[in-house]
C-alpha cells in the first residue's frame, strides 16, 4: 500500500458516495447514466468473486464489500426508487458494442484460462470503458449537472492515481500487471477531454456545457 | 490456486 493507491481508493469511494448522496438528497437520477451503473455493478462483481475465495485483508474485504453494496444501491435508485426521474431517453448507448469486444478480448488476453481469471480480466477490461455510457449522456445533452462532474471527477482521478501506484509499485516491488496498466492507462485517457472541461469551467464556477 | 498474479488491488 503507497500513497497513491490509498488515494487512489479513496477517490474512487468519494465518487462512488458522492453519485449516491447526489441522487438521495435532489430526489433524483436526472442526468446519470443508468447503463454506465449497470456496468459498473458488473464490473465489481465479476472481479471482486475472490472475496469467496481468498482473504486479502481486512482493508481490502471491506472496500470490496462496500464498493459492491453502493454499485447495487445506486441501481436501485437509479431503477426502482427514483424511476421517474431517470432520463432514459438521453441514456441510448449501446452497451452490447461494449460487453461484445470486452468479453471476447479477456478470453484472448488474460493471465490465466480459468473462470475466476477470465472474470477478473472482463472486470478490468469493461471497468476501462464503462463510464462511456454517461460521456455519451453529457455529449447528448450538452450539459451536467455541478456535482455530475465532481463524481466524474473523482472517478477518473481514481485511476490515475492508480496509474502513479503501478509506477510506484514497478520501482519499488518490481511488480507490474500488463493488463491492469493497459486498461487503466485507456480508461484514464477516455477522462482527459472530461479533464480539461473540468478545470476550466467547473473549478471555475461555471456549469459544464457543451457547444451545441 | 486463484489469485496467483496477486490481485490485491481494487
Amino acid at each position: 500500500m503507497n500513497v497513491f493507491r490509498l488515494t487512489g481508493d479513496l477517490s474512487h469511494l468519494a465518487a462512488i458516495i458522492i453519485l449516491l448522496l447526489k441522487i438521495w438528497k435532489t430526489r433524483s437520477c436526472a442526468g446519470i447514466s443508468g447503463k454506465s451503473q449497470i456496468l459498473f455493478a458488473v464490473v465489481f462483481t465479476s472481479r471482486y468473486l475472490d472475496l469467496l475465495t481468498s482473504f486479502i485483508s481486512l482493508y481490502n474485504t471491506s472496500m470490496k464489500v462496500i464498493y459492491i453494496g453502493c454499485a447495487y444501491a445506486t441501481l436501485y435508485f437509479v431503477y426502482m426508487k427514483f424511476k421517474a426521474t431517470y432520463d432514459g431517453n438521453h441514456d441510448t448507448f449501446r452497451v452490447e458494442f461494449l460487453l461484445v469486444p470486452v468479453g471476447g478480448l479477456s478470453f484472448l488476453v488474460n493471465h490465466d484460462f480459468s473462470p475466476l481469471e477470465i472474470l477478473w480480466t472482463f472486470s478490468i477490461y469493461l471497468e476501462s470503458v464503462a463510464i462511456l455510457p454517461q460521456l455519451f449522456m453529457i455529449s447528448k445533452t450538452g450539459e451536467a449537472e455541478t456535482i455530475t462532474t465532481h463524481y466524474l471527477f473523482f472517478l477518473g482521478l481514481y485511476r490515475a492515481l492508480y496509474l502513479f501506484n503501478w509506477i510506484w509499485r514497478f520501482y519499488f516491488e518490481g511488480f507490474f500487471d500488463m493488463i491492469a496498466i493497459v486498461a487503466g492507462l485507456v480508461q484514464t485517457i477516455l477522462y482527459c477531454d472530461f479533464f480539461y472541461l473540468y478545470i476550466t469551467k467547473v473549478l471555475k464556477g461555471k456549469k459544464l456545457s457543451l457547444p451545441a | 490456486e486463484y489469485n496467483v498474479y496477486g490481485h490485491d488491488e481494487l
